[in-house]
């Protein structure tokens, strides 16, 4: 039997919405280190990791490691279905093929019951080992995601390079060419809105801009992303989930053939 | 153009 309780509802609803566009169907999986998932996009491009730990969670409660697969298209539109504040409880039975998303309005005066079908899901499990990153680039994760936009009404391809300048991203189009350069800045009222660059040796990796922009739609679950960075690896961009865990996405560079 | 990596290539499976 499995009951998680999370009184910020609206956070599972973010997490659903960054994810949704990515991955069509994943297992969640539920034991003593949390309320994870993996799983990878259809292309083969990205694998997105999810970590929700217990002390986040008002009430953890899973007897035994349980894996659900599901529809996230279908997982999304039952959460669209709570509000930003509803109070959001997971359950299911043991041996069940169903879940059910209870909401409870913050005042108690409404509550609903969508019980959601459960799927059989074949998914590989990839290790990620410790790396050792040429650079890590923290910075406002709005920054972040107005960069690949604005970039990919130019190009279909972005160039990250980091160097002692600072964090370039850049890209070239039929129309013409842009490059926009991040500097380090920690002169800033807030610590989320600075630009922070650990750089061990510079870095240059090129990405599909289609996959980035995928990538931002988990922006609202986070002030900052960190974008760690390595020749020829894959990059990770990371979410930091206040207080819970975080949202990484490993994205596969394009490589020179 | 660079061709784009897969993700299932830089990581094992366990």
């Amino acid at each position: 039997m499995l009951e998680l309780r999370l009184v910020q509802g609206g956070l599972l609803k973010k997490v659903l919405e960054s994810i949704k566009d990515l991955v069509n169907d994943a297992n969640f999986d539920c034991s003593a280190t949390g309320f994870s998932l993996q799983a990878m996009d259809s292309s083969q491009v990205a694998v997105v990791a999810l970590l929700l730990r217990p002390e986040g969670f008002e009430r953890y409660w899973c007897d035994r490691n349980i894996s659900m697969g599901m529809n996230l298209n279908n997982m999304a539109k039952m959460l669209k279905c709570a509000g930003n504040d509803d109070i959001i409880t997971l359950k299911a039975e043991d041996g069940s093929d169903t879940v059910t998303f209870m909401f409870e309005s913050p005042t108690q005066d409404k509550i609903a019951d969508f019980e959601m079908k459960l799927m059989d899901i074949n998914s590989e499990r990839l290790g990620f080992p410790e790396a050792d990153y040429h650079a890590i680039v923290r910075m406002p994760s709005s920054e972040f995601a107005r960069i690949c936009k604005d970039l990919s009404s130019i190009g279909n391809t972005v160039v990250i390079s980091v160097t002692k300048e600072g964090v370039r991203f850049s890209t070239r189009g039929d129309i013409g060419t842009a490059n926009v350069v991040c500097r380090q800045n920690t002169a800033v009222d807030k610590p989320e809105e600075a630009t922070i660059i650990e750089m061990n040796e510079p870095v240059s990796l090129t990405f599909g801009l289609r996959y980035m922009n995928s990538l931002t739609k988990a922006t609202p679950l986070s002030n900052t992303v960190t974008l760690s960075l390595s020749s020829g690896l894959p990059a990770v961009v990371e979410y930091r989930i206040a207080e819970m865990g975080y949202i990484r996405f490993y994205l596969a560079p394009k490589i020179e053939e | 153009d660079p061709k784009q990596g897969n993700i299932m290539s830089f990581f094992k499976r366990v």
